[in-house]
């Protein structure tokens, strides 16, 4: 554990919590993908089944069920709780484009070729992309909540803090894991245009509209 | 060579 995987982590969670926060505040899920979210507990489920496998840490198992539950807890509130607030008119990208790419290369290039590490690496393959439908979703509104910006900026900042994470154990640890590293950085790259419109507008202050 | 009993991050 290094200061970067750390923060990185603490990231990932602040950013789990202000979505499951902004939704239960504000009683209403607009402008946040349904199918975005429906990703991330796919990527979680999938890759924390090891829970049950192999145990590294406490914090680590912790961290693991706190993730599982938060993004089912994200989906009852989305598509149950406060599914009449739900933007489904603008939420339309096809996850079957994303899913499907992500299995067939997770059954190719992969560590191992078992169900557990297969499902590894398809939840590698599918976190990098699964923002995917949340962006297009702010592109077609134009706009996000200032909360949800904040969501974004979390969620975003937490694999580009893992990147300098890989780094760090690349030169004092000798870890090295290719799959993670390029998935981490396609990841990080989709969410450069938002890191950009963030810093300049929404940290001065003003929403998030993207330019005409 | 990794396998699945080696992730040890999240």
């Amino acid at each position: 554990m290094n200061i970067f995987r750390l923060t990185g982590d603490l990231s990932h969670l602040l950013a789990i919590l202000i979505l499951l926060w902004k939704i239960w505040k504000t009683r209403s899920c607009s402008g946040i993908s349904g199918r975005s979210q429906i990703l991330f507990a796919t990527v979680y489920t999938a890759r924390y089944l090891d829970l049950f496998t192999n145990f590294v840490s406490v914090y680590n198992s912790v961290m693991k069920i706190i993730f599982i539950a938060a993004a089912f807890a994200t989906l009852y509130l989305i598509y149950v709780k406060f599914k009449a607030t739900y933007d489904r008119n603008h939420d339309t990208f096809r996850i079957e484009f994303l899913l499907a790419p992500c299995a067939l290369l997770a059954l190719i290039l992969n560590h191992e070729f078992t169900i557990l590490e297969v499902l590894w690496t398809f939840s590698i393959y599918l976190e990098s992309v699964a923002i995917l439908p949340q962006l297009f979703l702010v592109s077609k509104t134009g706009e996000a909540e200032t909360i949800t910006s904040h969501y974004l900026f979390a969620l975003g900042s937490y694999r580009a803090l893992y990147l300098l994470n890989w780094i760090y154990r690349y030169y004092f640890e000798g870890f090295f894991d290719l799959i993670a590293i390029v998935a981490g950085i396609v990841q990080t790259v989709l969410y450069c245009d938002f890191f950009y419109l963030y810093i300049t507008r929404v940290i001065k202050g003003r929403a998030l509209k993207l330019p005409a | 060579d990794k396998t699945g009993d080696e992730h040890d991050e999240l």
